[in-house]
């Protein structure tokens, strides 16, 4: 479904070059349920960019679904994007000026999904992180972590073919932490591709393959033999 | 040092009342190490800002050094915070238009500390949490991890009488959030009162005490016997 060869990603500022990512190989299929972790400051976040048509590399070749597409324009990759991308952002990145709700519907309008449709997906999605009862409020009246779970609840509520997690628990106590990844479990059992930064140790072992980052690039690279 | 009786906090949004505390009893005295915990929404972020004087409650009585305070106008409070306070906040906070290095500072201006001293005090704080490197750098420049870990050198940098964190390494590898909570032991042995809210049961076991909230209320305030 998804490859990068030789992957760069350099940050240009005054003199200084940083390497966030270099020589980056990886393939992930269709279906796959991939960890991807690393220390701060890694390049984790800029390899999920990548991945999910944010950003473009410095170098190399990235292609997705038989295409090459490292050299497309923004309107190109973000017509990818709307169609069959789910992003969770590190932080969050809700719009101040929507409600909980608009925010969570957003992604749908991209995908010409009718407006009763659209209803019925943003509440059973906000259902399914517990925050349905502020679909009013805006996002400057929430709690991080629920913040967070609206984030979660916008990316999974255009039922994407593909979902990019960067770190969708890191403001969760660990019950509400266990919700979230529940709920990414079944899109995957679904069918999902998913492919998830997070520090945590114990739920990077829910996916079935772990990628290692260090200063900018793939040091291991390892599927779990799944119960 | 502080007191807490009665603390009420409501946010009105429309018709809509949220009750972010109640009933809120609180003692903390010079020196403790303090943790306080409980689910997304249930009040940490509200209290750890009244008891750093950020917010005023909507009811009740706030006591600090002997001195009523919830009553004081926002001069006043800044003033004791300016001078008293370190806060690394749950959103990190950083200013967008300084470099690292000014944001680190920005604390100390207040204190009128001599210039020297402040770059001193600067570039300890950094390096303490291994940001020295980028400390001519804007935040939006940095990942998630340096984000914060540039949000609790400015909170230390100035050596605070009680430092407040509001999950301190909730965008951490386990290696970095080890050293971030090893500075923060190291402020407490000499003297710093802490108190901070965590997600992680690991790190709330390095508190000397654990407050638990749920919806808004205190229901567990337990001293650890401490090794
Ligand atoms: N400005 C506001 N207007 C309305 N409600 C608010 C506002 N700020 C906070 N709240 C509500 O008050 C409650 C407590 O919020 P708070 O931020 O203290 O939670 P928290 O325990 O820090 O949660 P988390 O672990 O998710 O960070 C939440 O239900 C939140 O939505
Ligand atoms: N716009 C930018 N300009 C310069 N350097 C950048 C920029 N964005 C990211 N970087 C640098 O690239 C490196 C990788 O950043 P990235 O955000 O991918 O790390 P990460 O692994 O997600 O870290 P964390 O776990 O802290 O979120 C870091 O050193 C970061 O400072
Ligand atoms: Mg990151
Ligand atoms: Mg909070």
């Amino acid at each position: 479904l998804i490859t990068l060869s030789g992957i760069e990603k350099v940050f240009l500022t005054d003199e200084l070059e940083t390497h966030a990512l270099s020589d980056v190989h990886l393939v992930i299929e269709r279906g796959d349920y991939v960890a991807i972790e690393g220390p701060s400051g890694s390049g984790k976040t800029t390899l999920l960019s990548i991945l999910g048509l944010l950003d473009a590399p410095s170098r190399g070749r990235h292609v997705m679904g038989g295409r090459e597409v490292q050299g497309l324009d923004a309107r190109e990759r973000a017509r990818i994007r709307n169609r069959d991308i789910g992003f969770i952002f590190q932080t969050f990145n809700l719009i101040g000026d929507l409600t909980v709700a608009e925010n969570v519907e957003l992604p749908l309008r991209y995908r010409d999904v009718p407006a009763a449709e659209r209803r019925r997906r943003v509440d059973s999605a906000l259902e399914r992180v517990q925050m349905a009862h502020r679909k009013g409020h805006m996002p400057s009246q929430l709690s991080g972590g629920q913040q967070q779970r609206v984030a979660v609840a916008r990316a999974v509520a255009g039922d994407p073919a593909i979902l990019f997690a960067d770190e969708p628990t890191g403001a969760l106590d660990s019950k509400t932490g266990d919700a979230v990844m529940d709920l990414i479990g079944e899109l995957h059992a679904r069918g999902t591709t998913v492919c998830m930064v997070t520090h945590s140790r114990e739920y990077a072992r829910r996916a079935h393959r772990a990628i290692h980052l260090f200063d900018g690039r793939v040091v291991e690279d390892v599927a779990r033999s799944v119960a």
